[in-house]
């Protein structure tokens, strides 16, 4: 995945079967954000992986004050490329168990 | 506690905490 300066992984440990799971983002290099960066430190929260949309996520950080406007985009992305892994590995484990 | 919580008006919960020094410096 592209390097956008926000860093998002699992807060818990994935068990394959929940569609809602638990992620932490923070900022790991804030220089790669467009606007100004607040320091919050990680951000947890729940991701439905089957209903939710990482850039709706993303704006509701914006809208929470998190993040600027103009890095919505990027937090989205970020988001996106982990929810990706994590389905992509899923995936894996399951074709590996047949 | 560190920790803090927003909540958005769509109802999502956002827990906030510090970062690890390690996972900052982790590249």
């Amino acid at each position: 995945a592209e390097d956008t300066g926000v860093r998002v992984e699992l807060a818990e440990e994935d068990d394959g079967k929940k569609a809602s799971i638990a992620l932490k983002l923070w900022v790991e290099d804030h220089k790669k954000l467009k606007g100004k960066y607040k320091e919050t430190g990680a951000i947890e929260f729940t991701f439905d992986l089957e209903k939710e949309v990482p850039e709706i996520v993303a704006q509701e950080m914006v809208e929470s004050g998190f993040f600027h406007e103009s890095d919505a985009k990027t937090v989205g992305k970020s988001i996106r490329d982990r929810v990706a892994l994590i389905k992509w590995r899923r995936e894996r484990t399951v074709s590996a168990a047949v | 506690s560190a920790t803090a919580q927003v909540v958005h008006s769509a109802g999502r919960k956002f827990i906030v905490s510090p970062v690890p020094e390690a996972r900052l410096k982790e590249q």
